[in-house]
C-alpha cells in the first residue's frame, strides 16, 4: 500500500484527511507564521457541520461571532487578508443580522483554501519538515 | 473569552479526520 506521506503530495484533501498529515502540515505553517489558515479552514468546516436546531441556535451565534472575530474582523490577520471584501462583508451582514447560516462561510473557506492549494501546500511539499520526514 | 476559544477549539477538532 501508498505510505500516508506519499498520499499528502497527491492532493490538499489527501493531506488534510490524516491526523499525521495535519500536525505536519500545522507545524510547517506555523513555522511560517500562518497556521490560522488551517485552524480557519476547520472551523468553517465544523461550522457547517452543527445542524441548524432548536437547542443548538445559541451555540451556533456564539460559534459564528467568534470566528467572524478571530479570523476576520482583524484585516491585519492572515486570513482575513486572503479574503475578498464581499465576501468579509456577507459574513459581516450575517453576524449583525445574526442570520446563521450553515453555509455562511463556505465562499470565505473557498478562497482560503485556493490560497493554501496554490501556495502553502506547494511550499510544504518541497519544505525541509516534509522532505526529512519522507 | 476563554469559553469562546473553547468553542472555536471544539468546533476546529469536530472538522479532524479520527485518527487511524
Amino acid at each position: 500500500p501508498t505510505p500516508p506521506y506519499l498520499r499528502w503530495a497527491e492532493s490538499l484533501h489527501s493531506l488534510l484527511d490524516d491526523q499525521d498529515g495535519i500536525n505536519l502540515f500545522r507545524t510547517f505553517l506555523k513555522q511560517e507564521n500562518c497556521a490560522d489558515l488551517l485552524d480557519f479552514w476547520f472551523a468553517c468546516s465544523g461550522f457547517r457541520k452543527l445542524e441548524p436546531c432548536d437547542s443548538n441556535e445559541e451555540k451556533r451565534l456564539k460559534l459564528a461571532k467568534a470566528i467572524y472575530k478571530k479570523y476576520i474582523l482583524d484585516n491585519n490577520g492572515i486570513v482575513s487578508r486572503q479574503i475578498k471584501p464581499a465576501t468579509k462583508s456577507f459574513i459581516k451582514d450575517c453576524v449583525i443580522k445574526q442570520l446563521i447560516d450553515p453555509a455562511m462561510f463556505d465562499q470565505a473557506q473557498t478562497e482560503i483554501q485556493s490560497m493554501i492549494e496554490e501556495n502553502t501546500y506547494p511550499l510544504f511539499l518541497k519544505s525541509d519538515i516534509y522532505l526529512e520526514y519522507t | 473569552i476563554d469559553s469562546e476559544d473553547d468553542l472555536l477549539q471544539e468546533c476546529i477538532s469536530s472538522a479532524m479526520p479520527k485518527k487511524k
